[in-house]
């Protein structure tokens, strides 16, 4: 699984 | 950040207000369905999440806030302030046919499975079909009053421009978020015949009248 990418998008 | 999210966001900001001035100005919700804009509140409240856990940006945190209140404070005045011009007969869609959906993909098809990435992937799901009461309100109705239209052409043009987004970050990063994306395009592709009603009628001064 894709590793914890942060969410940087509203 | 870039230009094409950064006017996004505005796109989005410019929506939410347009709608919240409409309805304290006229002091009325006619037209606007209420279950849309719950479907909203939930939708940013189960995103948003992470407010006050992880920080990006002050911008990030800033729009986070105003998107909660607003979304809020639009409901209030809807359900509460001027129910009595809340539309029941009109805004009628069965949002449990949204939500439970929504829910159910977020658990199948997700990033990887935790609470928060679950609710945001189920945020970013019934994000793609919030707007769908109020489009079958319109369409009920068979028309929508301007500054409707221009709330409801500013709300589809945010996500537009995500995908618009979506392209620039996967040509200058190679980065892209396929959850995303994809029901970026499908929340886009639901307002196409708005937008061509709205480029067609509205901009040319008629009222914005759908096929019933």
């Amino acid at each position: 699984s894709k590793r914890n990418k942060q969410k940087d998008e509203l | 950040m870039n230009i094409f999210r950064l006017t996004g966001d505005l796109a989005h900001l410019i929506a939410i207000i347009i709608l919240l001035h409409k309805i304290w100005k006229s002091r009325s919700c006619a037209g606007i369905s209420g279950k849309s804009q719950v479907l909203f509140a939930l939708v940013y409240t189960t995103r948003y999440l992470d407010l006050v856990t992880s920080y990006v940006s002050i911008y990030n945190t800033f729009m986070k806030f105003v998107f909660l209140a607003t979304s809020y404070a639009t409901i209030y005045l809807i359900y509460v302030k001027f129910k009595a011009t809340y539309d029941h007969n009109h805004d009628t869609f069965r949002i449990e046919f949204l939500i439970l959906p929504s829910l159910a993909l977020a658990l199948l098809i997700n990033h990887y499975f935790n609470f928060l990435e679950v609710l945001w992937t189920f945020s970013i799901y019934l994000e793609s079909v919030a707007i769908l009461p109020q489009l079958f309100m319109v369409s009920k109705t068979g028309e929508a009053e301007s500054i409707t239209s221009h709330y409801l052409f500013a709300l589809g043009s945010y996500r537009a421009l995500y995908i618009l987004n979506w392209i620039y970050r996967y040509a200058t990063e190679g980065h892209y978020d396929l959850i995303a994306i994809v029901a970026g395009v499908v929340q886009t592709v639901l307002y196409c015949d708005f937008f061509y009603l709205y480029i067609t009628k509205v901009l040319k001064g008629k009222k914005l009248q759908l096929p019933a």
